[in-house]
Order: structure tokens, then C-alpha cells, then sequence
């Protein structure tokens, strides 16, 4: 299938590392082959699947910027469709050393372009920020996957987001699609999560997935064990909605 | 008393603005004269106050990269002894319009040090990463006092600030404090926190402010009307922790 999703949202802390591990994960033990890419280089994503930084020998910094071949970092998980290219705090420097670069926005499509056919899915987890990096990540994308905080400061960054895609079409990547959006960490005894719910399914309609992620503190406990989700409690609440993000995610790369 | 504390952390959504507003809105009501500053282009700390976007003619990018007067930008807050500096979107160009400008690092402390002696206390709210933003507010500050979220990927960041403050005393800043470090949303019916909280305060000893934020849906709902905790309600937990902080921010400051 090839289908390339870029996980973003430039408010922090609103589940863009727990959604491209689990996502990912699941997709992979739904027999989907699947890269995870992680453009953030405070490496949450490789951290959180048990990849020590003290193991790492050459990581995405050495590929976008240095220009080594993406196969020689990709690395096998506990998931055996599972495949991930991890990060590390040299890419820091990316968005400096970038920044004088010809095609700087372009560095990631160039990339992924060539190993697309390799894999059913590519998701990329993106950095809290708008900068060079979630830029390059947009770019290369088919579609953007939002994750969206059930609270106040996440449902005002919704029309940052939205300005930002109108202008990546506009200049960078005219096909961008929205993948969804997807409400996080939704706490059902709280009235602010049901009325920021209700607020995004008013403003974006059909955009939003029907599965929304709530609150579990097993999604918080897995990465310290180095585990996605789904190896870690296979019957929490939070396995279990992950698993049904998959299916939505795997029934759109049909239709699309 | 004009000290300086900047609140920073590059990992996302770990309370720095709920405690900028927090503490800065405990210490004006302790008739301590304070200054908020809001430093990130998301400008969360300024709608989190109830200043509109679209009442905002100037912001902090109009000080900051085209030199318009501090002075002329300061709005009056509903807690009398407290003001804001707001920011808004233009503030994300600042990144990239002071790449070459003279002194890039310096831009901050220019602004601040003039006005040092009108205020008690000048707060900084920093946006999630390690850019050209938050290195002002690292040169510019007295002190850093950094909120840790009571959760994995939160305790992983920690050696990554670490190393931040030793290179900004190395070049930008010998004279950087540490506040202290801030356990923030902390949840007394995981193990998940109380590990989190136990390795932290093992780690980094007296570092660690007394107080802990504990998880509260109030702290939340404040920002979506306008209001700091102690205004929206009076009587939370999460009012009654702030409280606490900036009795122990004030206590610092008198022997600091
Ligand atoms: N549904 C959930 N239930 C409980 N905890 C969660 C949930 N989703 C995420 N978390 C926890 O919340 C914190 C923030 O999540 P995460 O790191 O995935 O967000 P992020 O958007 O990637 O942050 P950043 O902007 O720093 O990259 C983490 O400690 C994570 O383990
Ligand atoms: N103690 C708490 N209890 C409950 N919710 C909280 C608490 N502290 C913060 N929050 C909520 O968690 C979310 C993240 O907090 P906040 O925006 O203060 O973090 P931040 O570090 O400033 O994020 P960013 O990195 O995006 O600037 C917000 O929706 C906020 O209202
Ligand atoms: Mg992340
Ligand atoms: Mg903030």
C-alpha cells in the first residue's frame, strides 16, 4: 500500500509519540508491514520502544543530514512487521545545519520516496513545533494523523494546525490529506473532555475518528518498559482503542 | 526584589504555562509585583488569560525582533499586582528573522534588565524546545525552574535540560540557577507517579521543590475561561499547590 502518515501537532504533550508507536504497532500485528520514523530529536518514540540511546551508532540525523542510506538504521522491534528508524539528539542540529541547504524542505520526501513500495504503511512522529523538521515530515506525506488533547490549550491549537496545512498545500505538498484527527487522553468523568469532544466533532465533522483514546495509565506505563501498548497489556482499554484506530486507519488506505 | 525566573522544559504538555500563570497570578496575590512574560508563539499563557488574539495590536515579537518599547505592550490582568507581556503567532517567525542578527541570544536580557527593579518578579513561560526562544530566556533569567511531568518520557528529558544548563552557564549564562525542579501532575493512585516522583527527588536531591502539582481537572478547565486557579477556584487542590510554590519561590528569593 505504500500509504506514508505523518503524526503531528505542534502543542506538546498531546499524544503524538504514544499514537505513532501504537498505531504503528498495530498496524504491524494487523499483518501490515510498517516503518516508524522518529523526526524528533528527543527520541521519545525510539526510547519508547526499548532502543537505548547508548546502542545507537548512527541514527536519522546521519540520513538527513549526512546523507546515509535509510536501510543501514532501520532497526527490527518485538513486532515482527515492525521496522523502526530511530532518532537520537544529533538531529537537534538538523534544522540549523538545514537551513542554508537547496530543497531543505524536500530532504525527507527524497528519502522515504525510494522505500515507500517497501513497506503498507510509514508513520512519522513529529517534534512540538512547526520548525524545519515537522515541515520536511508534512512534505513527504500522504496524509497528516492529528492527535488532539481533550482540553483547552489543544482545542485552541486546532486552527494553528489548520492555517499550517492550507499553507503546506498551498506551497509544499498540494496532495496532503487529512488523515483525521484524534481525540487523546479523554477522561470520561471530567465535562471539559465531553465538551472539548463535542466541540472538535462539531468543528471538523467527518474528520474526526470515530475512535477516541482515553485516559489509561498503562499508555504511560508501556514505554518505561520499552513496550508498545499492545505487548505490554493486551487487554488494557488502551490496547484496545489503538487496535481500533488501526482498523480505521487500514479501512481509509483501502478506499484512498 | 526583580528576579527573573524562567519556566522551561523542552518536552511538551508538561505544565510549563499552567505554572507560569499559576505562579505568577500566587505571587502577585501574595503582593509580590510580577510580570508574566509569555515567550512561546502557541501564546497559551496569553489566551490562558483571557487576552483574545484579536485584541492584541502588539506582542512580544514586535519587542523582541522589531525593538518596540516593553512598556507599550504590557496589559493589566484581573489580579492587581500582576501583568502580562502576551505573545502571539508573529512570534514564530522571531526564530528564524534573528538567525543573523548581532547578539540573537542577548535580545531577551536587553529587554529585561531595564526593567528589572519595577517588578518583584518577572516570569518567562518558554515553548517546548530548546531553540532560539528559550536560549533568550535561559540568558536572560536568574534562574530556571523546570515543572517534570510524573511520567516516563517526562524523567527521560531530565539529562537533556541538565546538559542545556551546563552549556548555557558554559557560554551564555555563568550565573543560571536552578529554581528547582517541579513534579507536576502527579497522580497519587499510580505507581507510575509515586516511581516517577521517587527516582526525581533520588536524582536530583534538594532540587526538587517540596511542593508537587497534584492532577486536577480545575487546573485544566481555568485557561477555557480566561482565569488563573485561584480565580476560577479558589478552594482545588491545584490552588492550594500553587499557593504553596510561590511561598517557596518567595522564601528562595529572600535568601537567594
Ligand atoms: N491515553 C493516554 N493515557 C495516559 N497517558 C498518556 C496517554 N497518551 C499519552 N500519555 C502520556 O502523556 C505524556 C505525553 O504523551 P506523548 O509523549 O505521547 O505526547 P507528545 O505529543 O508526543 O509529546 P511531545 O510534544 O513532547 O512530543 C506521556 O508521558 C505519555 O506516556
Ligand atoms: N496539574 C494539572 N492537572 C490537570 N491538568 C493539567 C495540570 N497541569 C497542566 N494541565 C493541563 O495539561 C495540558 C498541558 O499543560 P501545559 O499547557 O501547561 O503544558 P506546557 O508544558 O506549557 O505545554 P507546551 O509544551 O505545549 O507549552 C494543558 O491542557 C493543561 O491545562
Ligand atoms: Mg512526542
Ligand atoms: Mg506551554
Amino acid at each position: 500500500m505504500g500509504k506514508i502518515i505523518a503524526v503531528a501537532n505542534q502543542k506538546g504533550g498531546v499524544g503524538k509519540t504514544t499514537t505513532a508507536i501504537n498505531l504503528a504497532a498495530s498496524l504491524a500485528a494487523g499483518e501490515m508491514k510498517t516503518l516508524l520514523i522518529d523526526l524528533d530529536p528527543q527520541a521519545n518514540s525510539t526510547s519508547g520502544l526499548g532502543v537505548g540511546r547508548t546502542k545507537l551508532k548512527k541514527s536519522f540525523y546521519h540520513v538527513i543530514v549526512l546523507g546515509e542510506p535509510l536501510k543501514n538504521i532501520l532497526l527490527n522491534t518485538e513486532i515482527e512487521k515492525m521496522q523502526i528508524a530511530p532518532s537520537d539528539r544529533n538531529l537537534a542540529g538538523a534544522e540549523i545545519e538545514l537551513v542554508d541547504v537547496e530543497d531543505r524542505e524536500y530532504k525527507l520526501k527524497n528519502i522515504v520516496e525510494p522505500v515507500r513500495q517497501d513497506f503498507d504503511f510509514i508513520i512519522i512522529d513529529c517534534p512540538p513545533s512547526l520548525g524545519l523538521l515537522t515541515v520536511n515530515a508534512l512534505g513527504a506525506a500522504d496524509s497528516v494523523l492529528i492527535p488532539v488533547q481533550c482540553e483547552y490549550f489543544a482545542l485552541e491549537g486546532v486552527s494553528a494546525i489548520w492555517d499550517t496545512l492550507v499553507r503546506v498545500r498551498r506551497t509544499l505538498n498540494p496532495n496532503l490529506a487529512v488523515e483525521g484527527f484524534l481525540l487523546t487522553m479523554y477522561d470520561e468523568r471530567t465535562k471539559l473532555s465531553s465538551q472539548v469532544m463535542s466541540d472538535l466533532r462539531d468543528f471538523l465533522g467527518t474528520q474526526v475518528f470515530a475512535t477516541a483514546i482515553p485516559r489509561n495509565v498503562k499508555l504511560a506505563e508501556a514505554p518505561s518498559h520499552g513496550k508498545p501498548i499492545l505487548l505490554y497489556d493486551i487487554r488494557s482499554r488502551g490496547a484496545d482503542s489503538y487496535m481500533r484506530l488501526a482498523q480505521e486507519v487500514i479501512k481509509n488506505g483501502k478506499k484512498g
